[in-house]
């Protein structure tokens, strides 16, 4: 009787967990729509900038390279290896397929 | 009993699922924060200083910041129409997205580590819709959502 | 079949996730610390 109560639990607590999963997939849609349109909005668009000192606060001391890249750019990181000189070596690489990449450095003395 | 077995699995894998979904909601409200609050805050210094800031003194969105020690030497290499980059670096580096650069400006009430004062509380709910203000609260306490609501009589 | 072995993180502008940029930044820090 335990066993048949426990199953009839499990099942109902199965059902909410469905109806909670696809509120959630349907909450999640309507906010990246949201976030799409508040980001392409002309007026939002016009005020969607940072300043340097607000990018140097948050890296206090460190050399900062500001990359700004056409969707679709690839940025590629080897997994870091020894070079001849015994010295790590570590890269980044950049690619674009439809525009120019544009990179700043910023913070360095 | 077998049967019971089962269902449990499937139940634990589906509250998994939810977790995990959650989470991305959650992240994408903590995006839609920090974007609008950032938008109000500009919007506000260009009416108190009456203009603009210079173009060379800031950086539009989206963008993405390499950020490494100031003793690092890095070396550039860059293809004649700017569509292909190669850096060299001979010490470590850390690369964040712009969104991450905003909740480290504080743009995002400091929800993502659960800190967040009532008034920015209040601040924060009015920029997201309002079906979705509940998710705002829990992460304004850092409360998990396992403790509460559905599962809480179930358990 | 066999797999290609992994020799580098991608990420895509516009694309990919932010967790894509927090595992090249493990990545890094665990070559660093090795």
């Amino acid at each position: 009787k335990e066993v048949i109560e426990k199953l009839r639990h499990l099942k109902a607590e199965i059902e909410e967990l469905e109806l909670k999963e696809k509120e959630l997939d349907q909450q999640k849609l309507w906010l990246q729509q949201s976030i799409k349109n508040v980001m392409d909005d002309s007026v939002n668009n016009r005020f969607s900038y940072v300043s340097h000192e607000d990018i140097c606060s948050c890296f206090k001391g460190d050399t900062l390279l500001a990359i700004q890249a056409p969707s679709g750019t690839q940025l590629e990181v080897p997994i870091p290896e020894l070079g001849q000189n015994g010295q790590k070596k570590y890269q980044i690489t950049l690619r674009s397929r439809s525009g120019p990449i544009h990179v700043l450095l910023i913070n360095k003395d | 009993a077998q049967e019971c077995q089962n269902l449990e699995m499937e139940k634990q894998r589906r509250m998994e699922r939810i977790k995990q979904k959650r989470a991305q909601l959650q992240e994408l409200l903590l995006q839609q924060i920090a974007f609008k609050n950032l938008v109000q805050r500009n919007q506000q210094n260009e009416q108190q200083n009456q203009g603009a800031p210079a173009l060379n003194s800031t950086i539009k969105l989206p963008f993405i910041i390499v950020n490494t020690s100031k003793r690092t030497v890095i070396d550039c290499s860059i293809s004649s129409d700017k569509f292909e980059y190669l850096f060299n670096f001979d010490n470590a580096f850390e690369i964040h997205d712009d969104i991450e650069v905003l909740k480290r400006m504080g743009m995002s009430f400091g929800l993502e580590s659960g800190k967040c004062s009532p008034e920015d509380l209040r601040l924060a709910k009015s920029l997201v819709p309002k079906a979705l203000e509940g998710y705002i609260t829990d992460m304004s306490t850092g409360s998990s959502w396992v403790n509460q609501g559905l599962l809480c009589n179930s358990a | 079949s066999c797999l290609t072995p992994r020799t580098a993180l991608l990420y895509k502008f516009n694309g990919s996730p932010s967790k894509s940029l927090k595992d090249i930044n493990n990545m890094i820090k665990q070559g660093d610390q090795r």
